[in-house]
């Protein structure tokens, strides 16, 4: 473990904690799409299958368990709860999502570390968290004006990826036999993806203005 | 030995 991480996983889990304080404080899920978080919900149901199996720390199990959980909640929220699923943006988010899990599925089946279920499961799950923010990141610039918090939701969730790229450098220099290009590679596109959002995300910051994303 | 080094990311 190194500071990189670490601090990678704690913003990974401050944007879920960022979420589910919007949703339960403002009983209200506009502006978030329920598509991004079905895939999230895949993406780690998909990576974490190795939770009863590889035991690493108290750590990584409980996080794990802490990353399915939230993921589901959420899900089940915007799709069941009564009062948050009325504010669901249905019109706008109309990202066709499945083209995404079906595309990462057949990359992980052509490309991953060994062709065994877990490794093939694996690099889907690392695959489509690289493009699992593009529906969001639609529903954003169709809903217009973004409201603070889930402004700072995808933020957080943008830098935590970030703080992987340095873990991979550090990882990189400091240990003998570390490959993980494909962590890598999709890491780096899951930054790229944010990078106009960091953009405009940032002028607001500086301006004190909206987050205005155009359209 | 690499192999746990690739997994014990989350």
């Amino acid at each position: 473990m190194n500071i990189f991480r670490f601090l990678g996983d704690m913003t990974h889990l401050i944007s879920i904690l960022i979420l589910l304080l919007k949703i339960y404080a403002t009983k209200s899920c506009s502006g978030i799409s329920l598509k991004t978080q079905e895939l999230y919900a895949l993406v780690f149901l998909a990576r974490y299958l190795d939770l009863f199996t590889d035991f690493i720390s108290v750590y990584n199990s409980v996080m794990k368990v802490v990353f399915i959980a939230s993921s589901l909640a959420i899900v089940w929220c915007m799709r069941r709860h009564r009062v948050v699923r009325r504010s669901y943006d249905k019109e706008l988010d109309t990202f066709r999502h499945y083209f995404l899990v079906a595309a990462c599925l057949a990359l992980a089946l052509l490309v991953q570390e060994k062709f065994t279920f877990l490794e093939v499961l694996w690099a889907f799950s690392i695959y489509l968290e690289a493009v699992a923010i593009l529906p969001q990141l639609v529903l954003l610039q169709r809903s217009g004006n973004v409201d603070n918090l889930t402004g700072q939701y995808v933020f957080f969730l943008g830098a935590y990826r970030a703080f992987y790229i340095l873990n991979w450098i550090y990882r990189y220099f400091t240990e003998t036999h570390f490959s993980r290009w494909i962590s890598c590679v999709s890491g780096l596109v899951q930054t790229a993806l944010y990078a106009d959002f960091f953009y405009y995300y940032f002028i607001s910051w500086k301006n004190n203005s909206k987050l205005q994303l155009p359209a | 030995a690499s192999n746990e080094g690739t997994k014990d990311e989350l």
